[in-house]
């Protein structure tokens, strides 16, 4: 999977995914991508958030919606990306990663995951890592 | 504001040897995103240039180098939404298209609904003027030996999937 978020000059958010899904799924299977809140969401006033991962634990935990809650109720896009993450491996044993933005532009690349290739650009500096604590 | 563009390549296990090449496309689908942002274009059109880039990477799963179903296929989920207005368009088990994202970017921008899916995303796409790829061409030899590692019929491709890339 595949993913990205972004905020332009005149503060408008966006986000998007792409996926091939999983290995041998079934003929048919739809994950968490196409789901809106799910696969990814945008929202001016709250944030936008893209993930990847295990696509029926986010579905069940509606990740990327459930990480908005978390900042509308003040928390950065670290802490709430943390929060869900960290929800969605205690209720549905899922693992996964997201990329975050909220509207001033404060970004967060989070993950449960062993790994996930990251990179963010703002102010003329690129960011990246694939390792935590990178 | 500080325009931002922050884009991933999929969660889970990456071999050594691929974890490189992964962290290089995902900052050059960072750069040409940002670079949008930069020349004063929309988030939406930079989140569609950094995915639309990483889709043509056959080091993800997305677009070219897509994981194969049971039966060797490819079949491919987009979604892309638009913070102003809360527009989106998504696409699901479409087929033998080169770039799933931009096709939901059509069905965000032409239609009146959100997700079109499987035969359905391939009728709107002829109709937008999107050629259809052979599925060959979305197929890579790294797809097909995780295909053929993973094949046992009684696996379950839930617990196959975990751990590895998302």
């Amino acid at each position: 999977t595949v993913g990205a978020v972004a905020v332009d000059v005149q503060g408008n958010l966006a986000c998007a995914t792409s996926t091939g899904g999983m290995i041998n799924k079934m003929k048919g299977r739809v994950g968490d991508t196409p789901c809106v809140g799910c696969g990814a969401y945008a929202d001016n006033q709250i944030g936008a958030v893209a993930p990847t991962g295990h696509g029926e634990a986010i579905m069940r935990v509606v990740l990327s919606r459930h990480i908005l809650f978390h900042m509308e109720q003040g928390k950065s896009p670290e802490e709430a990306s943390d929060l869900s993450l960290d929800y969605m491996l205690k209720r549905v044993s899922g693992l996964g990663g997201v990329v975050v933005v909220d509207p001033k532009g404060t970004w967060a690349a989070r993950f449960s995951s062993q790994q996930m290739p990251w990179a963010a650009a703002q102010q003329e500096q690129l960011h990246y890592g694939v390792f935590h604590g990178e | 504001m500080l325009p931002v563009v922050v884009a991933h390549g999929g969660a889970g296990h990456i071999p050594k040897d691929r974890a490189e090449s992964a962290s290089a496309g995902v900052r050059e689908a960072t750069r040409k995103g940002y670079a949008i942002l930069k020349s004063g274009g929309s988030a939406v059109d930079a989140v569609i240039e950094a995915v639309t880039i990483l889709e043509n990477n056959p080091r993800f799963n997305a677009g070219r180098g897509s994981v194969l179903n049971v039966k060797g296929e490819v079949e491919m989920d987009a979604l892309v939404m638009d913070g102003r207005t809360l527009a989106c368009g998504a696409v699901a088990a479409v087929r033998r298209v080169a770039n799933p994202i931009q096709l939901a970017r059509l069905v965000m921008d032409k239609t009146s609904h959100v997700c079109l899916a499987a035969d359905g995303a391939s009728q709107f796409a002829s109709t937008m003027g999107i050629p259809e790829v052979a599925e060959e061409s979305l197929i890579t030899d790294y797809a097909i030996k995780r295909w053929k590692d993973n094949l046992p019929p009684d696996a379950d491709p839930v617990e196959a999937q975990m751990g590895k890339m998302g």
